[in-house]
């Protein structure tokens, strides 16, 4: 059997040791080795590299820890508004969906329109209708509710209107936002 | 945003990048993760990638396949092509991320130009390597 690797990132952007707690960090390292030990499981039973990646992105998905799925940031309307995308390098075949509400797994999506489209990418309730007619599981859209984001939009748009004098920026929770471009 | 990219034992390698868009965005807005070349591309030629950042500065500068062109044309190492695009084209110009990047032999890089990035690997060696600052 050749060389397998899994690599997974779960976001990038102001994380420093001093806006995170131990705890948190704790949470953090546990939900990462849990995507990668199952992603890689996967290789190690001979599963192709897109089997692997799907199950790790999908462990991923489900936690309110990350902005994807479950717990992924609000929209100025209050709604969660997903993308996702999935290369296959040996065929060079892509897919993608963009601006979708419903679907419970974006990146199951994505692989779907990849391999049973004759198209790269599908945006908003077209995708949706796709993936009900592949037989992808749909949710509501509350499914992906994460009151620390909902609250992290609030305080967003009042420091917009000008309301927030205290300074939300400067709670060490806001450094948690990905270089604060809060996405 | 989250990204995975595997290399499986057939020599096959697979990228993928699921994401929530960014807080209070309007106007159907779309980054990067979605975007084919930019947040993710794959080729068993080259490399795979999978993106998190300002996804703006991703799709102008179409990173993901960039890593995987200098690799190519220029002959560069998975290393070398991914520290060029996130620490220096994508760095001068003020975008935010990092990247996931792994070759066919199973070389990894994970550059970003932000003070941390979650991510981590696992490889023969069996154990999770997880990492969160720049550390």
């Amino acid at each position: 059997q050749n060389k397998v690797v899994l690599v997974i990132h779960g976001g990038a952007g102001t994380i420093t040791p001093e806006n995170m707690t131990p705890e948190l960090e704790r949470v953090y390292r546990q939900k990462l080795s849990e995507a990668l030990e199952k992603g890689y499981a996967v290789l190690e039973r001979g599963g192709t590299s897109l089997q692997a990646i799907t199950t790790a992105i999908q462990i991923m998905e489900e936690s309110p820890l990350f902005n994807a799925g479950k717990g992924a940031v609000f929209t100025s309307e209050g709604r969660n508004e997903l993308d996702a995308s999935i290369m296959d390098g040996k065929t060079g075949q892509a897919g993608a969906v963009a601006g979708v509400t419903t679907i419970k797994s974006p990146i199951l999506a994505a692989q779907a329109v990849m391999q049973k489209s004759p198209h790269v990418m599908l945006s908003g309730t077209g995708a949706e209708e796709f993936a009900k007619e592949q037989g992808l599981e749909q949710v509501e859209n509350s499914y992906f509710f994460d009151q620390r984001r909902h609250d992290q939009l609030k305080r967003l748009q009042q420091l917009e209107q000008g309301k927030d004098k205290e300074g939300s920026l400067k709670d060490p929770e806001w450094g948690l936002f990905e270089g604060k471009k809060f996405g | 945003t989250v990204g995975a990219i595997a290399l499986d034992s057939q020599g096959n390698l697979a990228a993928g990048t699921s994401t929530g868009g960014m807080t209070n965005k309007r106007w159907g807005r779309v980054g990067d993760s979605p975007i084919i070349g930019a947040g993710t591309y794959a080729s068993n030629q080259s490399c795979a990638v999978s993106a998190t950042g300002h996804g703006e500065f991703f799709i102008r500068n179409v990173v993901a396949y960039d890593v995987a062109a200098r690799m190519k044309y220029q002959g560069l190492s998975l290393q070398q092509a991914a520290e060029e695009v996130v620490m220096k084209t994508l760095k001068e110009q003020g975008g935010e991320g990092g990247i996931i990047a792994l070759d066919n032999k199973g070389n990894i890089a994970m550059p970003f130009n932000t003070p941390g990035m979650y991510r981590g690997y696992m490889n023969q060696k069996g154990k999770p390597q997880v990492f969160i600052f720049q550390d």
